[in-house]
């Protein structure tokens, strides 16, 4: 039990290592509170980004944050992925710059799995495979305006 | 694996019958506030059996899932995934009001299941209530923000 | 006490009525739990936006909820002002069109009272009397990159 | 009555000494992610005492408000505001690292004061803890989702 453990935390540690500097401008990895019996401890980050030393968690900021836990997903997504991934609203912390990093982040992820990506910033609209819009009809009835982009463009261009 | 097609019927904002078709790779999903788009990640959540009313922004329980747009007193969501060997799963749950409160039963491929069958079928790809393959509106710092306990937990599910 | 309360809750429950339209295209009103012994009970909202009848606030969408608790902070506002409000990306679940509607808002509000509004939002921050720019310099280090916008080219103006 | 200038003094991310002037209006404060505007909010919170340390993100108490840029072991936020009658109010908070822990210091217009004193004299200008004119990351909805009991506390407090 404990070598499983010790093997899966290994290559997501070293998956997190590889995604976090791709998402942030840093570096991060993954630390175990008592390795020598992990069980008895917690997972923490060790994350610095952008130059900042010994960067506390819980001193980050939004957007920091959501880097970081996103990197975390992401790592263990490469080891073990889900069939699929619903996100709402994960870039609403992101500046515009990181949202763009995020997108570029989740094509290359959308190579091995299926993303479903609510969002409200254009750079994440604008990088998608295709977007399903969604608009209120009448008293509040939801209808869903269609599925265009890409698709069709890839379609129309042959 | 994937999830080919939604099918919603009465469901929270979507009155009425509603498919929503799904590709491979990246899909974004948009339109104004309070349109619906939430509800889509909802109609997952609540087929799959991954949250509770709660978390589904139901206080008064799974009734305030059916549809205020019509008085009919049931809502589905059926979901579609297709399979890598061109074969197909099929999860569907329907809610029905009764004078005994809200009744939910689970179908798979069609044919009535438990819900435990459905979590041990879905735990196969693993999907489960724990995989962080589905984040709410909000809960994107959750990983962050909660105890490094918690966190190792997590690593020892999917080891 | 139960008069001053009374008295209290007619006005700003007035201004809500007001200003809730501007910041949604619904109706909103306070509503006292127990109207003839206020202490015993809460208040709710009841709000309804675009058309949508009864809508319960637990069910309501991120932007829906932020819109509504807005109207009633500046409802609040406007029976009793602070000196300053200090606001930290109030817009962040808020479509375009709804950030600008609270940009515009915030304006009106903005004659008589001081807003200081953290925000990543284009409308937000073209619709402001300036801007605090904030960057990081070397190894975390905030520097402010100055008070530019409205302010400058008024004086310029003349 | 409005916010004059804050000068900052190792807080956070704001090592060595910072003044930032404030003016009347709209003002807008933006920038790249962690560049430090929430820590411009914190500082307002920290210097008026409107908030605990957990809710300025330094879990491990005041002391973690203090710059790790440099070794110094002290920071302050000077408020000025500006009150009608062209007079000022100055509300300067600071806070020291010693063996016995972290100290923290109050005072008005560069008086040695209590927190008590700082409050009552908040008070009269409808700054408290409770007043929703400061409103942090990622809790614009906390009006909206708490209870209705809180909800109408808050008006019994400005009755
Ligand atoms: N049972 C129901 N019947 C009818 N409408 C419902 C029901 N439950 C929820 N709604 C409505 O659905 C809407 C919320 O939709 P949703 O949360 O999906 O919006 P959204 O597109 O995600 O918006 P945002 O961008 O603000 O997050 C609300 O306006 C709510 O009133
Ligand atoms: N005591 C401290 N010493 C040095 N840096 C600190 C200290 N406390 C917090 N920080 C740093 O301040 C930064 C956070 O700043 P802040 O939360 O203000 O960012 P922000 O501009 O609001 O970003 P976002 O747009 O992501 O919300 C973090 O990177 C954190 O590491
Ligand atoms: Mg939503
Ligand atoms: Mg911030």
């Amino acid at each position: 039990k404990k070598d499983e453990f010790i093997k899966t935390f290994n290559v997501v540690n070293q998956n997190f290592k590889d995604i976090f500097p791709l998402l942030s401008e840093g570096e991060g990895e993954l630390v175990l509170e008592n390795p020598s019996d992990p069980f008895s401890g917690g997972l923490v980050f060790r994350a610095s980004i952008r130059d900042k030393k010994n960067q506390k968690l819980a001193a980050m900021s939004g957007g920091e944050k959501t880097l970081t836990a996103l990197a975390f997903v992401f790592a263990v997504q490469r080891y073990l992925p889900a069939p699929f991934y619903a996100f709402d609203e994960v870039d609403m912390h992101l500046d515009g710059p990181n949202v763009e990093k995020l997108a570029k982040m989740i094509n290359i992820q959308a190579k091995q799995t299926q993303f479903i990506v609510v969002s409200l910033r254009k750079p994440m609209i604008d990088s998608a495979d295709r977007m399903i819009g969604v608009t209120q009809k009448g008293k509040g009835v939801t209808k869903i305006s269609g599925v265009s982009l890409k698709e069709e463009i890839k379609q129309e261009a042959g | 694996m994937r999830i080919k097609q939604l099918e919603i019927d009465n469901f929270k904002s979507f009155a009425n019958q509603n498919t929503i078709p799904f590709l491979d790779g990246f899909t974004v999903v948009s339109g104004p506030n309070g349109s619906g788009k939430s509800n889509i990640i909802d109609c997952i959540l609540f087929a799959l059996g991954l949250s509770t009313s709660r978390e589904l922004r139901s206080e008064q329980g799974a009734g305030d899932l059916i549809s205020t747009h019509n008085k009919r007193n049931e809502a589905s969501v059926r979901v579609t995934f297709a399979l890598d060997d061109e074969d197909e799963l099929i999860i569907t749950r329907k809610i029905k009001r009764t004078s005994h409160g809200v009744q939910s039963t689970y179908y798979m491929n069609d044919k009535q299941c438990t819900f435990t069958q459905v979590c041990s079928e879905l735990e196969k790809y693993n999907i489960t209530s724990n995989s962080h393959n589905v984040i709410m509106q909000g809960h994107v710092t959750t990983i962050a923000n909660c105890s490094p306990k918690e966190r190792r937990q997590y690593l020892d599910e999917i080891a």
